[in-house]
């Protein structure tokens, strides 16, 4: 479903030049649940913003289905990235202005749809939001913004499901439920995760573990199926 | 060093109201290091902010020494919050127009002080971040911007550090060292520390653990000495 070939990402020029990609390559088959660990600093979220056109990367190929990103203009990027693509952002990256419920459906209303309300109501319960859709970001608590970009990233039910640390702000409980909401759409819906996490328990969940030091790939686990 | 009386936080009003707080009491002797734990939600981050006197009780007292916090007008609390309080947000309220090193030492530059250059070093190369000084926020990762906010708030060596979340964004080496970096404010200077966390080995670093749920501590745990 996506996958990155030689990626470079180099920031900056000169002496303080960061490769924060080092000639990675990786691979994401459709429906798996990939989880991405590494120490900070080492490439991780880098990886998922080139994965997901967010970035582009120095040189190497970055491909979404026989789509290779570079390739693409800034229109069609931006319809790949609406309609196929669903990204929780480290730092939640909502929408100060908007509640959590115009947030979350944000991605459907820029694409002049509706959301299923069984849907909506199902995934908020789920995350246990539902009590608080009215709200706006500066009234949520830090976990409750991580789950409402969470939901905006599930509502459209992408192909691909990108998440960068979704947990960090979450209680065992509440995590729990949240990667049990990230497994469905794998088992029941066959969507493509990659999950960046620091936690062990979440990388558990996963189908497979790749470890990341210095911009490249080091080390893969598959996980014993549950 | 600091408490809380029956500590109310009531935000909104009528039918949404939200009780953040509900009735809370708690102590934070000087020079020990408690951990608050807790659902997503429960109230941990608005009793930080009204320890510190970033936002105000509804009801009951929020003490720092014999200080009530609801007695100072805004210059005292500025000063107060300036000298002798640290803050680690949980979204690190970093200045995006400031370098790393702008941005920790920003307490003492509104202070009309200097950093201490051997301090600033140790403290930087400690947090493994010595090397990002010269980058803004946006050239940062994820944890690398967290550790800039747990520097900024052990810069000035204050008397009480709150840590809301500090290692949410860590893989597990550079929360130990974090951690081990506030074990040392706490032993060797005899400073205050009170930390939010979700994770039980950051908790484990503490002398004792609050639990939270629904505004109100429920339960307290001594952490046996290492
Ligand atoms: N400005 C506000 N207006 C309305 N409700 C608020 C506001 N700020 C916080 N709340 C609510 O108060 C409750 C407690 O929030 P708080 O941020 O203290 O939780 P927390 O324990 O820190 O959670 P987390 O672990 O997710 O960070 C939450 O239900 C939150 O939605
Ligand atoms: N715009 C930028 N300019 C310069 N350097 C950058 C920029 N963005 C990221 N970097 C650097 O690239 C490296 C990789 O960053 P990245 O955000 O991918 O790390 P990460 O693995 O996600 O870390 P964390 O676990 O802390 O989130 C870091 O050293 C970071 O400082
Ligand atoms: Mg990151
Ligand atoms: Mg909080």
């Amino acid at each position: 479903a996506a996958r990155v070939i030689d990626g470079v990402k180099v920031y900056g020029t000169g002496g303080t030049a960061v490769r924060a990609l080092d000639g990675l390559c990786a691979e994401f088959a459709a429906g798996a649940f990939t989880a991405i660990m590494g120490p900070s600093g080492s490439g991780k979220s880098t990886l998922l913003h080139c994965l997901a056109g967010l970035d582009q990367l120095t040189s190497g190929r970055a491909m979404i289905g026989d789509v290779c990103l570079g390739d693409l203009g800034d229109r069609a990027m931006t319809l790949l990235r609406r309609d196929r693509i669903g990204f929780v952002f480290q730092a939640f990256n909502l929408v100060p202005a908007l509640t959590a419920r115009e947030n979350i459906v944000l991605p459907l209303t820029l694409g002049g749809r509706r959301p299923d309300p069984a849907w909506l109501a199902e995934l908020t319960e789920a995350l246990g939001i539902a009590g608080r859709l009215g709200h706006r970001p500066a009234e949520l608590s830090g976990g409750q913004q991580q789950r409402v970009a969470t939901a905006r990233a599930l509502i459209t039910r992408p192909d691909l499901i990108f998440a960068d640390e979704p947990t960090g702000n979450l209680d065992s409980k509440a995590a729990a439920e949240l990667l049990t909401q990230i497994r469905r759409a794998v088992d029941d819906y066959r969507q493509t995760v990659v999950m960046v996490t620091h936690d062990p328990r979440a990388a558990a969940r996963a189908d497979r573990v790749l470890f990341l030091a210095d911009g490249r790939v080091v080390r893969e686990l598959r996980c014993p199926s549950a």
